[in-house]
């Protein structure tokens, strides 16, 4: 554990309570991709099944839970308590187009060819794009609440900071998974975009909105 | 195997 690995992780939890609550408190969820959420639900389930076969920390094994718990909470308020409030229309991304090829690459691309191994590689795989129906339908839409461009970045923040933590890592314990770096890079990359206008305009006290 | 050790990041 180093400050990049532990600042991440708090980023990543940060991110996820902010959508969260933005959605309790509003009682609504406009403007926010609720296949983006499933994908993420998705990615924590097939990541932590280790939960089940092996225990590392009390630290490990809360935000596990932590982060399951709040994916399957935030899926449940938008297709369930706040339905009315879900903007399917223009949450049109294709997320077959997603979880096929990545689950192709995870069954060829991986450490190890044992079901859990898979898995694994799966929702490192499908986390480092899952974003991408939320950033289509801000896409679409031509803007953002700042509230959920405040989501966003702590987001993408999370897995930069994870990037740092491995180069750490690799000089100072000589360790890397390449598999993790390679999509940590893409993840990271996928928002860059989204990173130079929060910081020109959301930090700046504008709105988040799209040139037509 | 080595990769084990990676299985502690979330």
């Amino acid at each position: 554990m180093n400050v990049f690995r532990l600042t991440g992780d708090l980023s990543h939890l940060a991110a996820i309570i902010i959508l969260l609550l933005k959605i309790w408190k509003s009682r609504s969820c406009a403007g926010i991709s609720g296949k983006s959420q499933i994908l993420f639900a998705i990615v924590f389930t097939t990541r932590y099944l280790d939960l089940l076969t092996s225990f590392i920390s009390i630290y490990n094994t809360s935000m596990k839970v932590i982060y399951i718990g709040c994916a399957y909470a935030t899926v449940y308020l938008i297709y369930m308590k706040f339905r009315a409030t879900y903007d399917g229309n223009h949450d049109s991304f294709r997320v077959e187009f997603l979880v096929v090829p990545v689950g192709g690459l995870a069954v060829l691309v991986n450490h190890d060819f044992s079901f859990l191994e898979i898995l694994w590689t799966f929702s490192i795989y499908l986390e480092s794009v899952a974003i991408l129906p939320q950033l289509f339908m801000i896409s679409k839409t031509g803007e953002a609440e700042t509230i959920t461009t405040h989501y966003l970045f702590c987001l993408g923040l999370y897995r930069a900071l994870y990037l740092l933590n491995w180069i750490w890592r690799f000089y100072f314990e000589s360790f890397f998974d390449m598999i993790a770096i390679v999509a940590g890079v893409v993840q990271t990359v996928l928002y860059c975009d989204f990173f130079y206008l929060y910081i020109t305009k959301v930090l700046k006290g504008k709105k988040l909105s799209l040139p037509a | 195997k080595g990769f084990d050790k990676n299985k502690d990041e979330l």
